[in-house]
């Protein structure tokens, strides 16, 4: 009376394994929508590993959300269009800088602060990307009121390439070490269902070489 | 979910000084007496949390979002990279002994660089204010005893400067890193003295056995219309031992409201 399944995979010694169950069919799934327009439904989904004369060996717990987001520039306005399961969405979003400048983040000041925003009837947040990649707990409590949220990566137009003096388009000086930590964000976040859009930073693309590596990466992600 | 695994989040019994007082190095932080807090050296420190974060709970710097209190906190842009540079040293017990399985140190997040010691044994971590970090602490961990740990947090390389009409991020050096750039000031936001340098989320001390999980990914698909879906589970399995192993993964998805099932 609930989804479950599991397969044995075998593992050499000091090895790393991409592994894919199957994929599970799910008939009329409840499907999670933005901040007024219906429920944020969230399945559990727990994953446990066995190792087979060890036993129970690591396990991980997530709140998953079936939805479908897409986006695009719509001709006629120039604007971005968010469709969520097939529903185009009017966006109403506020910005984000941070919680607090000495960063001292919490579970309960994100939910309170993301009901503010719920409570206003917005449906999206934007991450300036002059700040943080923010932490799962904020995307949780976004995940549970509905809160589209648009994450930019960290660059900025008056620090990467504008700004009085300009400063430099080709910062960070170290692209390899910003496209590690791109990565590792959004393997963080990634399965969060509130999380709508990677952008690339704000007012400025990234330098071109870091520009393409994270299209083309996000892609495959 | 019932789970015979451990894990202990550390987020309290940290204490910090700034390493330019401190005469030991990380090596003797972890193999000799914890710090007291009896010396004018240490101070109870929040972790996660920054620097600042820490001067502040012990009332070494006045709230920096009162009035004009941000002017009186030293910015590193005056005081040196040194002034924010700390050492924060933890101590735990682990509640089980391990037996073939292993420990995991982990870090998700650390502005912007941190040499780690554990019992003697240290590590050089990636600089970036947003990556995390796991350490394989098996084999450095006191099973039977306490384990101490030592944790030298470096600021951002590149912290700039403010200049005195202020501007978007300050002189835009801090761009020259992976971090927050906010932290040189922006628009109506004060420059934070310590550019957020600091232990600024989570660490964790994780017991597992021989194979772990690593960064589960899930994905529903859906056909023609919402109606029918697929969730699609993609994960790296890490085997840290080195015989072969085989390993049953199993996969429970429910809705979060417990008196409700999706059937398959």
């Amino acid at each position: 009376d609930h989804v479950h399944t599991s397969e044995d995979i075998v593992l050499e010694g000091n090895s790393t394994k991409l592994y894919s169950i199957p994929p599970l069919p799910f008939q009329s799934p409840a499907l999670w929508w933005p901040n007024g327009l219906g429920d944020q439904p969230l399945y559990k989904v727990d994953i446990t590993l066995d190792v087979r004369e060890y036993g129970e060996s690591d396990s991980w717990s997530h709140l998953f959300g079936f939805r479908h987001i897409d986006s695009y520039i719509d001709p006629s306005t120039n604007g971005r269009t968010f469709v969520v399961n097939g529903e185009p969405i009017f966006i109403r979003g506020g910005n984000w800088i941070v919680s607090d400048g000495l960063l001292r983040l919490s579970k309960d000041r994100y939910e309170t602060e993301v009901n503010f925003h719920a409570d206003m009837n917005l449906n999206m947040i934007r991450i300036w990307g002059g700040a943080l990649a923010e932490r799962p707990e904020f995307y949780t409590a976004c995940d549970k009121r509905g809160l589209l949220v648009w994450q930019e990566f960290w660059i900025t137009g008056d620090c990467n390439g504008r700004g009085i003096e300009p400063s430099d388009p080709n910062w960070p000086l170290d692209h390899d070490l910003f496209l590690t930590c791109a990565h590792d964000t959004v393997k963080l976040l990634r399965n969060h269902a509130s999380l709508a859009l990677w952008c690339g930073g704000n007012e400025q693309h990234p330098a071109a070489d870091i520009n393409e590596a994270l299209e083309k990466n996000l892609k495959i992600v | 979910m019932a789970t015979n695994l451990q894990s202990i989040i550390l987020n309290e019994g940290w204490v910090a000084a700034r390493a330019s007082d401190v005469q030991l190095r990380g090596q003797d932080l972890t193999t000799s007496q914890f710090p007291s807090l009896n010396s004018d050296l240490w101070m109870e420190a929040v972790v996660p949390g920054t620097v600042l974060t820490t001067l502040l709970k012990n009332d070494l710097v006045p709230d920096p979002f009162y009035g004009l209190n941000n002017l009186e906190v030293p910015d590193i842009a005056d005081v040196g990279r040194e002034y924010y540079t700390f050492w924060f040293c933890n101590r735990f017990k682990l509640p089980r002994v391990p037996q073939d399985g292993k420990v995991w140190l982990n870090f998700r997040a650390i502005n912007y660089q941190a040499e780690v010691f554990l019992n003697g044994f240290s590590v050089l971590l990636s600089k970036g204010m947003f990556l995390r970090h796991t350490i394989d602490i098996t084999d450095w961990l006191n099973v039977y005893e306490e384990n101490r740990l030592a944790v030298l947090v470096h600021p951002p390389d590149h912290p700039g400067r403010i200049p005195p009409e202020g501007g978007q991020g300050g002189d835009h050096d801090i761009a020259k890193d992976v971090a927050a750039q906010y932290v040189e000031g922006w628009d109506w936001i004060c420059s934070i003295g310590d550019r957020n340098t600091g232990i600024w989320d989570v660490v964790s001390i994780q017991q597992t056995g021989p194979v772990r999980l690593v960064d589960p990914h899930l994905v529903a698909t859906f056909h023609n219309s919402y109606t029918q879906a697929d969730l699609w589970m993609t994960t790296e399995l890490f085997n840290a031992c080195s015989t072969r192993v085989t390993v049953t993964v199993t996969l429970n998805v429910s809705l979060d409201d417990a008196s409700e099932f999706c059937i398959v």
